[in-house]
């Protein structure tokens, strides 16, 4: 986590939820899409992260 | 069959029913790890707009956190309207398949998931439930590989008569299984 502003995987998927429209499936594909663009630097040293998402869900979710 | 197979239909596209009530549950152990009140406030802000029922408490120990889960099923099942939806946002520090309390002692997810399962909240039989999980699951840092191709695997289901115990759940981790999360 950065210490001024979070974590960037939670400070992504709140942006993208509040900001963009559609099937929360879509919407986590953007927020997996816009954290493997982002690199962290931990030790000096680049690295990745990105989230992993398990799905059960029968139908659509949209939440707005 | 043939002409199914060389004119694919589009999928239908249900969508769940969500006119009826949203609640989500969010628990944060903040101590050691800074940069948490910020994560708390943006989830603050997404679940407002989101026009949530929003429930949030800090630095739960282990235990805690399975009884915060309970009150919340009790809640959802206790709720007088409709409910819709529920959110569950667990970050703390964690390694595969636990997490820590503010205690130290550790909790196993698999034991927080059941507690909203279509057995345990019938609420929320058949409605969706979302799990976002900050937190660690494992020690692996992942350092990049260059880009290659796309695999894509695409499995049909049937529409059974019952409910299994295990649908509509969603987990979002914020990292894959093994690795570490920033």
């Amino acid at each position: 986590r950065h210490e001024d502003n979070g974590s960037g995987f939670i400070q992504t998927l709140t942006d993208v939820f509040i900001n963009k429209r559609g099937p929360i499936t879509e919407l986590l594909e953007e927020v997996t899409r816009r954290m493997a663009d982002t690199e962290v630097i931990q030790e000096g040293k680049p690295r990745k992260v990105n989230p992993e998402v398990q799905s059960t869900l029968r139908k659509q979710l949209i939440l707005q | 069959l043939e002409s199914e197979m060389s004119n694919p239909q589009p999928l239908e596209e249900e969508k769940y029913d969500m006119s009826g009530s949203r609640l989500s549950l969010t628990l944060c152990v903040t101590k050691a790890r800074k940069g948490s009140e910020e994560d708390m406030d943006a989830l603050k802000r997404m679940f407002h707009h989101l026009k949530f029922e929003s429930t949030m408490k800090s630095n739960p120990t282990a235990e805690q956190f399975l009884e915060e889960l309970d009150k919340f099923q009790q809640t959802i099942d206790d709720w007088e309207e409709p409910v819709s939806c529920a959110f569950v946002v667990l970050m703390a520090h964690g390694e595969e398949g636990l997490l820590e309390g503010e205690d130290e002692k550790m909790v196993r997810l698999e034991d927080l998931f059941e507690v909203l399962n279509n057995k345990n909240c019938k609420a929320l039989r058949g409605k969706p439930k979302v799990y976002i999980i900050q937190a660690c699951r494992g020690e692996h840092r992942d350092l990049g590989e260059e880009m290659g191709g796309d695999q894509v695997a695409m499995i049909r289901k049937n529409h059974p008569q019952t409910i299994p115990t295990y649908t509509d759940t969603m987990h979002i981790y914020s990292t894959v299984e093994g690795h570490l999360s920033y």
